[in-house]
């Protein structure tokens, strides 16, 4: 038997927003740790890893492993039949077929529950190397989710330079060039507003738009995101959900021949 | 001109 008991549902539904553009099926690997999720997008250009750790619902029963095949398309049109302030069940017999969401309303007086077929994915788990990055980022999501959407006009790939001094983003292509810095932030009144970096050495990386864009989706989640980069390695951009786990998107870059 | 690397260049299979 599995079933996860979510009270702030809208963080699931926000899971859901940040991952369909990117992909259209994946599994939910269930423990009694909590569920996960890792899967390549089609062109194996990138890769997202989902945690969402079992303390962090408000009930978690899960009495052995178990992985859920899904159409992310489909779960994410029965997650917006949830309403923002819903409390979201997930359930599942072992070694079913299906899954239901139960959708309640606060005060009880309304519940809804769906019931959708699990699929049988092939499961291809990727081992990601611990890596002591050379920069990390940290700064407004909805600030990163601008720059890339301002970039993104100018060209197929964005260049991110990150020095002492500040991250440097930019972007060219017929029409012009485009160049966005951001230094780090000296005070701020609230913490979500700060740019902070801790550099060990000086990195300059290009990545395709396309994705970064895709990316962004996940910027309701989380006041911040975190953007770690070493020379030659993938980017990683995360997002935390709430106090109970990530998205983390991984982008390869683009590297000279 | 720079080259889109694969995910799979960087990331084992198991």
């Amino acid at each position: 038997m599995f079933e996860a008991r979510l009270v702030q549902g809208n963080l699931l539904k926000k899971v859901l927003e940040s991952l369909k553009d990117l992909l259209t099926e994946a599994s939910w690997d269930c423990a009694d740790t909590g569920i996960q999720l890792q899967a390549m997008d089609n062109s194996h250009v990138s890769l997202v890893s989902v945690q969402l750790r079992a303390d962090g619902f408000d009930k978690f029963r899960c009495d052995r492993q178990l992985s859920m095949g899904m159409n992310l398309t489909s779960m994410s049109k029965i997650l917006r039949c949830a309403a923002n302030d819903d409390i979201i069940t997930i359930k599942a017999q072992d070694q079913a077929d299906n899954v239901t969401f139960v959708f309640e309303s606060p005060n009880q007086e309304k519940v809804a529950d769906y019931e959708m077929k699990l699929m049988n994915l092939d499961q291809e788990h990727l081992g990601i190397p611990e890596t002591d990055y050379a920069a990390v980022i940290k700064l407004p999501a909805a600030e990163f989710q601008r720059i890339i959407k301002d970039l993104s006009q100018f060209g197929e790939s964005v260049v991110i330079s990150c020095t002492k001094e500040g991250v440097k983003f930019s972007a060219a292509g017929d029409i012009g060039v485009g160049n966005i810095k951001l230094a780090q932030t000296a005070s701020v009144d609230k913490e979500e507003e700060a740019v902070t970096i801790e550099m060990q050495e000086p990195v300059t990386l290009t990545f395709a738009c396309r994705y970064l864009n895709m990316f962004t989706k996940a910027t309701c989640l989380a006041p911040q995101v975190t953007l770690s980069m070493s020379p030659e390695v993938p980017l990683v951009v995360e997002y935390k959900i709430g106090d109970m786990g990530h998205v983390r998107y991984y982008l390869a870059p683009k590297i000279e021949d | 001109t720079k080259r889109q690397k694969n995910i799979l260049s960087f990331f084992q299979k198991p």
